[in-house]
């Protein structure tokens, strides 16, 4: 799950797409 | 009175505040009776997640963002994530709720396993946000004070991220000017929030290493 990921994984995932897709 | 340019972007910014927000059944599971020190650390954990993805998709709405430098984008994102977080958790805790809710919401970031020593601060913090009174606009206008500064680590392009900010302040300035005519320190003051916002965001880093050693 995303809370898995480190702050800058979910920062550059959200920045590129939409992350609630 | 406001120039065009900075009513849409006072709009802009306002209006992708009020659309990107924690989603609303994670926000209700705060308030369950259920508590246990590890729930409350897992709710933690998944909240503040789910805010940095909210804080991402508000960030990409502030005029001028996405035309800077991508690796300096990552770097005011990661260095003003905790700092945006506690500004809008003191939303949270400063909105007139139900008696109730923000009593069970304070017990249960107590009973997370998080020392006192860190706990205080962040509740003075929001006792010090509450006392301003302050407006959505001006809750979304120091959001993106706080994600423009130019200063934080990494950030290659600073003129370029202070010409932003500076365009916010600007806004958020001549918005205190005409909706707090008679607190001329107004504006002072909540710049005066982002100084003690950066001890909280020293105080976050510490306590994490606690809290994951504990």
């Amino acid at each position: 799950p995303a809370s898995n990921l480190g702050l800058e994984d979910i920062i550059r995932k959200a920045l590129m797409g939409n992350f609630e897709d | 009175e406001f120039s065009q340019d900075q009513l849409t972007l006072l709009n802009y910014i306002l209006d992708a505040y009020n659309k990107h927000r924690i989603p609303q059944d994670m926000a209700k599971q705060l308030l369950q009776e259920k508590f246990s020190e590890e729930e409350n650390f897992l709710l933690l954990t998944e909240m503040a997640t789910s805010h940095v993805q909210v804080l991402v998709e508000f960030t990409k709405n502030i005029p001028g963002f996405q035309a800077l430098d991508h690796e300096d984008q990552i770097a005011l994102l990661k260095g003003s994530a905790v700092e945006a977080m506690f500004l809008r958790s003191a939303q949270v805790f400063t909105r007139k709720r139900p008696h109730g809710h923000t009593d069970v919401l304070e017990d249960r970031i107590r009973k997370s396993g998080i020392s006192e020593e860190y706990i205080t601060p962040m509740f003075n913090f929001y006792k010090s946000i509450g006392e301003l009174q302050m407006m959505q606009e001006e809750h979304a206008l120091l959001t993106a004070i706080t994600i423009l500064s130019p200063d934080r680590a990494y950030v290659r392009d600073q003129a370029a991220v202070e010409r932003l900010q500076e365009a916010v302040l600007e806004v958020l300035r001549k918005f205190c000017r005409l909706r707090h005519p008679r607190e001329p320190q107004h504006f002072a003051r909540l710049l005066g929030r982002l100084t003690e916002l950066r001890t909280l965001n020293h105080h976050h880093a510490e306590m994490l290493l606690s809290w994951r050693t504990s």
